[in-house]
């Protein structure tokens, strides 16, 4: 599932907006 | 003590709603009813209003708008431009409007403008589900399963703050486009909206602030029903959880409402059949547009959705 979804899997591993709440 | 926790969960995506979302319920209403003196939005209602829209937008800054966050979707696929939403290349996309373009090209543009919007958005739903307790420790396929899934529904929900009976705000609300002019579009575009702004007015009418708005939108992105999951128990867990705090968020703040969950419910499998009639029109129009191109983070949602 994450190879034919590459665009959302990095989305939900990309650090860049951490939840620093 | 339990309450206190639920109460506890309903602030935390309160605060991650109101981080990872531009535009919100109380702003937009608050445009839509006229109380925002000069800055009233641009009013599209024909293909002249159209093209005064696009020198609007390029007139004025972008709001919400961060290098960083366009540039994680522009590396996702390999930068293609039509997802840079900076203002160097307005809300229509990547040109300016002629005059002598032909309208059948100005409709195709407007609908690839759509697409980058809502690929950004997609990008702001996923922020938020990472910030759902729990989340980003469920089974990373689940995780995209769970998105694939519910990420249209959560986009329709957004979007309906931004609506009424007569439009929709557009561009971070610095623009209201008519729902006569979305129906004078010819055939398939002028049949996307519609469907949308008949779910709107009717889910409006159940006056959710953006605290119960946070709710929902987890309880959505959190549904073990979603086809393929494979861990189902630790998500229904999570909504679970979720559901209760929406149930108690929902006693507080509307005591007069009584049905008001129980209508929430509803809304959430009246969401599944919008979103299967959206992915259809979206397959017809791949058909029958050959200038057309699919955003490839869209196009990675909708393939075998429904």
């Amino acid at each position: 599932l994450k190879e034919k979804h590459k665009i959302l899997h990095q989305l939900l591993q990309n650090s860049t907006s951490p939840v620093d709440l | 003590p339990e309450a206190a926790d639920l109460r506890a969960l309903a602030r935390h995506l309160f605060r991650a709603y109101l981080k990872y979302f531009p535009l919100t319920k109380q702003p937009t209403r608050a445009i839509l009813s006229g109380k925002t003196g000069d800055n009233a939005p641009c009013v599209i209602h024909d293909m002249k209003s159209l093209m005064e829209g696009e020198q609007f937008i390029n007139c004025r800054q972008m709001p919400f708008q961060e290098q960083q966050q366009t540039s994680v979707l522009t590396a996702a696929h390999g930068g293609l431009t039509e997802v840079h939403m900076g203002s160097d290349y307005g809300v229509w996309g990547m040109t300016s409007i002629s005059g002598q373009e032909p309208q059948n090209a100005v409709e195709l543009r407007f609908f690839q403008s759509c697409q980058s919007r809502s690929a950004e958005a997609v990008r702001e739903v996923t922020e938020f589900a990472k910030s759902i307790p729990g989340f980003t420790d469920l089974d990373l396929n689940d995780q995209v399963t769970l998105l694939k899934y519910g990420v249209i529904e959560v986009l329709i929900i957004m979007m309906s703050p931004l609506m009424n009976k007569d439009g929709t705000l557009i561009s971070y609300g610095q623009i209201f486009m008519t729902r006569e002019f979305l129906k004078s579009l010819r055939k398939p575009f002028c049949q996307m909206m519609e469907p949308k702004f008949e779910f709107s007015v009717k889910f409006n009418t159940l006056e959710l602030d953006d605290s119960d708005m946070a709710l929902f939108l987890a309880c959505l992105i959190l549904r073990g029903d979603r086809p393929g999951l494979l861990n189902v128990k630790p998500i229904e867990k999570l909504q679970e959880t979720v559901l209760h705090s929406l149930e108690l968020q929902l006693k507080l703040n509307h005591p007069d409402s009584l049905q008001l969950f129980a209508k929430l419910l509803q809304k959430m499998t009246d969401l599944r059949q919008i979103v299967t009639d959206h992915v259809h029109l979206i397959q017809l129009l791949k058909k029958t547009e050959v200038d057309m191109c699919l955003h490839p983070l869209l196009q990675e949602i909708m393939k075998d959705l429904y």
